[in-house]
């Protein structure tokens, strides 16, 4: 085999290529660098601060973390539009990728502003532990966030694996009703050869990979579990729903 | 395209890492 050669007979050259580009997206459309993380990262809400979260009506929260969800969404939006060959997909399937896709980009996103030592997530300027949620009333759907992030912070990813692991997540042909599935495949197929390309470079451990696909169905059911909580809840408080939650939120959850 | 009129916006619109 011609040693210039790498996964599948991509040259070493645009793998390299391809995952420059990806991380290069990353970074420039990351809500904080990893610096402005670490520095955050044992600033916590004091007790009376979770306590007014704990109080709050339960639909004046939904509507925090709407807005929260749909800024970080926003810069998804940012992330995906600079991955080279994205915006040369139909526009059908940018918007398909996207609305199906993006809130599994927010998730894999949250673990770099995660800290697994305390179980706390930065949310509104400090971190905060699950009881800040309470209010929400979606306990199952709150912890299984927090045990997704946990879990995919064991894997002690670099920024560049994230970096590559959210435009795989992103470019799948796993979403319905894409009208040019090959095109999306051969964009899938290169990143996952360039994120395998780094993750050997970066890893000894050579289950890192197969650990971190495995983590992909959580994530869809994640977002499974998102809609139907948010179906519930719009039930109850459709005003707010209707009124208050971010136009991107609505039009891109359908509630 | 009406139905995600936002999501298209935000496609078409040209930023630069500065405007984020």
């Amino acid at each position: 085999q011609d040693p210039q050669l790498g996964h599948n007979n991509v040259s070493m050259g645009e793998l390299d290529r391809i995952a420059q580009n990806i991380i290069k997206s990353h970074l420039e459309t990351c809500q904080y660098t990893a610096d402005e993380l670490q520095q955050l990262a044992w600033q916590t809400h004091s007790y009376e601060e979770v306590k007014i979260y704990q109080s709050k009506p339960r639909d004046v929260l939904w509507q925090q973390c709407a807005i929260q969800i749909t800024h970080a969404i926003q810069y998804v939006v940012e992330f995906a539009k600079r991955i080279s060959g994205f915006m040369e997909l139909c526009q059908n399937d940018q918007i398909l990728l996207l609305k199906s896709g993006c809130l599994e980009v927010v998730l894999v996103r949250m673990c770099r502003a995660f800290n697994p030592l305390n179980n706390t997530v930065l949310f509104e300027g400090k971190y905060g532990g699950m009881q800040v949620f309470k209010a929400l009333g979606c306990d199952e759907l709150v912890s299984a966030v927090f045990d997704f992030a946990k879990s995919l912070c064991s894997l002690q990813l670099t920024e560049e694996e994230i970096a590559l692991f959210s435009a795989a997540v992103l470019i799948s042909t796993d979403r319905p009703w894409l009208m040019e599935p090959r095109k999306v495949q051969k964009l899938q197929e290169k990143i996952y050869f360039a994120l395998q390309h780094i993750m050997q470079k970066n890893h000894m451990d050579e289950d890192t990979l197969a650990k971190l696909i495995s983590r992909i169905p959580t994530l869809s059911a994640l977002c499974t579990l998102h809609t139907e909580e948010l179906q519930a809840f719009q039930q109850l408080h459709p005003e707010t729903v209707n009124v208050l939650f971010p136009p991107l939120y609505k039009e891109l959850f359908n509630p | 395209k009406e139905k995600h009129k936002i999501l298209h916006q935000l496609l078409q619109n040209n930023t630069s890492p500065g405007d984020l």
